[in-house]
């Protein structure tokens, strides 16, 4: 964390939104339902309270909130939608200190997990770390980080990572150890009570993906009825996942988990495995005639997928499922005789992956739960140092990301699975 | 790797300033970048951003100046910054 050399000298602070966005779908209650959520983030950590009060004669809050178009009489002006999102003023005497200022272009929105806005809570967060006296932050999973990293979550159970929390107590000391939960009890509300949709949104730094495929030079991290997408230049299209139905047209609401996927380099089609039968896709389209059965690709009746990919030395595609694994020759359309065969081929290599993908310099990667084997192109034994672990290396999260403390149960066999979700209702 | 455009190049050093890697320019004379300057402006912001460094206006880097943030500066003023190393 960065200080910026400034700190409130006082633990109670008011705040009010002068202005609200002109053009969102959120209300105005919203609004300040996630102003005080985002503010009593930081509060909760060292005993600070912030209430809402109205400026009046001889009295102005210390936090002024405002969402403003391009030039708004400071020195950095908003620059339409994307870019700059918003900023704020580090405390002071000044009567801008502690004034944040969101860009009213930007297509607010809350819990939104389908990028089709940016989450305002989750900037709200980060500007009052600046209003509050913190800098930018280099640490990967800091709120204060520059970068926009997505929705933050849940704003009643949200907890600062750890690094922002360190910073912000170098500031104002430690408070009272309570719970958020607890905490957001006992603090001041805004006048009405807010409302918030609830969404549950995996988190990709866990690892243990459904499916993982290299298309067309992207990789596509699936899990359950989400799915996260790296460009080949290592960055993440976005941290927030993309729901699956939104993106593959034609795949039917009830498969929402998708086993494994591959792109078939013969044709460029996308294959999408899900219990014992394949949808195919023309970019995002779904081809006619799917869903098809396994069997089709020489698996026995109701097998399911582990792993599928296309090996780039002989064009054949492998489906893993277990220790074993079953050859496909695309060029005839026919499995290959003689299978399944071991999975100890492949030296190193874990049973059972979540998935295996040729990465873009012919690499071949398995996955499982949170770490992943490379081979060189061509070889079969897995290069020294394997396995390595995923999410420093492929997902943008932190080195130091615990692994979950039991790892998911293999996928083989196969038990009936109960999934819910639950919707923005909270039905 | 394709050498980055002239546009891109001019974004970038732009977005270099604005975020604090590189000097704002004297208001009384114009100012040349060096190469080295440029390079190491561009491997800060990559050590920032979670990068690597190869000073190089890569794909990666000029993607990441493209992502939507925050319009406060990176690196602020010696005086007015306080660093703590863990």
């Amino acid at each position: 964390y960065a200080l910026t050399g400034s700190f409130w000298k006082k633990k109670k602070l008011f705040w009010w939104v002068q202005s609200f966005p002109q053009s969102s779908a959120l209300s105005q209650d919203t609004v300040r339902s996630l102003m005080y959520y985002a503010l009593n983030a930081w509060g909760t950590e060292v005993g600070m309270t912030f209430e809402e009060a109205e400026p009046r004669a001889g009295m102005e809050p210390e936090l002024l909130i405002d969402f403003a178009r391009a030039y708004h009489k400071d020195s950095y002006p908003f620059d339409g939608p994307g870019g700059t999102l918003a900023h704020a003023f580090f405390p002071g005497d000044h009567p801008i200190s502690g004034d944040t200022h969101f860009d009213d272009e930007e297509v607010w929105t809350f819990g939104a997990s389908d990028g089709s806005g940016t989450d305002l809570f989750a900037v709200a967060v980060h500007e009052f770390g600046h209003a509050l006296g913190l800098a930018h932050s280099s640490a990967p999973d800091s709120i204060m980080r520059p970068f926009y990293q997505g929705p933050a979550g849940d704003p009643s159970k949200y907890q600062l990572p750890h690094d922002d929390r360190e910073g912000i107590q170098q500031l104002y000391g430690k408070g009272p150890n309570l719970s958020p939960g607890l905490l957001i009890h006992l603090l001041p509300h805004p006048l009405l009570p807010p409302v918030f949709p609830t969404i549950l949104i995996p988190d990709r730094c866990s690892g243990h993906f459904d499916a993982i495929a290299n298309i067309r030079g992207e990789v596509f991290f699936f899990k359950g009825p989400w799915f996260w997408r790296l460009q080949p230049s290592g960055q993440l299209v976005s941290s927030r996942p993309a729901k699956l139905h939104r993106f593959w047209e034609g795949l039917p609401e009830h498969v929402v988990t998708v086993n494994a996927a591959y792109s078939r380099p013969s044709d460029g089609r996308i294959l999408l495995f899900s219990g014992d039968q394949f949808w195919v896709f023309q970019d995002r389209k779904l081809e006619a005639g799917s869903p098809k059965l396994v069997t089709e690709l020489g698996l026995p009746p109701k097998e399911t997928v582990d792993a599928v990919f296309s090996w780039p030395q002989n064009g054949k595609t492998y489906l893993i499922r277990g220790e074993h694994y079953w050859r496909y020759d695309e060029a005839v359309q026919s499995p290959d005789p003689g299978y399944p065969k071991s999975l100890n081929l492949w030296e190193g290599a874990p049973s059972a992956p979540d998935d295996v993908t040729i990465g873009n310099k012919g690499d071949t990667f398995f996955f499982k739960g949170t770490q992943y084997w490379r081979f060189a192109p061509g070889s079969v034994v897995a290069e020294p140092g394997s396995p390595f672990h995923m999410g420093p290396d492929w997902l943008d999260c932190p080195a130091s990301a615990p692994d979950p403390p039991a790892p998911r149960p293999s996928k083989s066999p196969r038990v009936p699975e109960c999934h819910c979700e639950i919707n923005q209702a909270g039905s | 790797a394709l050498e980055p455009s002239a546009q891109d190049v001019s974004l970038s050093v732009d977005w270099l300033t604005r975020y604090g890697y590189l000097p704002p320019p004297h208001p009384a004379q114009a100012q040349l970048q060096s190469p080295e300057q440029l390079r190491d402006a561009i491997k800060i912001m990559q050590r920032f951003a979670g990068l690597k460094e190869t000073g190089l206006m890569d794909e990666a880097t000029l993607s990441t100046m493209k992502k939507p943030r925050c319009s406060l500066p990176d690196v602020l003023g010696v005086a007015g910054l306080v660093r703590r190393r863990r």
